[in-house]
């Protein structure tokens, strides 16, 4: 495993801690895109089957069972959380992820490495991760205002899909066969997803202001 | 044949 890698790993964990830490401290979910967290759920439900037949490393077992576990934590609290629950933003959350599913579910069962069931549902995964900040994205912009731990949020995930990035670099150069087209292509896209956020990002962090997104 | 690699990033 490459430093890029590492990282990228990292700070998409920080990000699920933050947004952890953001439930837990303020008891609140205002902001969060349940749809979003929803998608990531399915991702990672979709993803790694191979938990069942495959051993990579206890690293990447841990990693797995962590992304899992934690995403499926908040949805649990989003929906069902006696306190939780209340402070969710329904009607800034109005983005239909269903055609999201569909959609990329179709792109799977047209583009995929195999045509076996794990490789579709896999190729599947991929596809939904990269578009799956979008109701996350959309409900920001509708909301102008973001709380400093959303913004925090949003930002590691950006950068945790930047790392990646570096590391599809890394190991085309380092590695013999390295030829993932669907992951990094896909990559890409949701890469390019986060470019409006990480520029009004910069701007607040450079003038010490708060998060604001045009309308 | 060709072998697609492990599939080990996350």
């Amino acid at each position: 495993m490459n430093i890029f890698r590492l990282a990228g790993d990292m700070t998409h964990l920080i990000s699920i801690l933050v947004l952890l830490l953001k439930i837990y401290a303020t008891k609140s979910c205002s902001g969060i895109s349940l749809k979003t967290q929803e998608l990531y759920a399915l991702v990672f439900l979709t993803r790694y089957l191979d938990l069942l037949t495959d051993f990579i490393s206890i690293y990447n077992t841990v990693m797995k069972l962590v992304f899992i576990g934690s995403s499926l934590a908040i949805v649990w609290c989003m929906r069902r959380h006696r306190v939780v629950r209340r402070s969710y933003d329904k009607e800034l959350d109005t983005f239909r992820h269903y055609f999201l599913i569909a959609a990329t579910f179709a792109l799977a069962v047209l583009v995929y490495e195999k045509f076996t069931f794990r490789e579709i549902l896999w190729a599947f995964s991929i596809y939904l991760e990269a578009v799956a900040i979008l109701p996350q994205l959309v409900m920001l912009q509708r909301s102008g205002n973001v709380d400093n731990l959303t913004g925090k949020y949003v930002f590691f995930l950006g950068a945790y899909r930047a790392f990646y990035i570096l590391n599809w670099i890394y190991r085309y150069f380092t590695e013999a066969r390295f030829t993932r087209w669907i992951a990094c292509v896909s990559g890409l896209v949701q890469t390019a997803l986060y470019a409006d956020f990480f520029y009004y990002y910069f701007i607040s962090w450079k003038n010490n202001a708060k998060l604001k997104l045009p309308a | 044949c060709l072998q697609t690699p492990p599939k080990d990033e996350l």
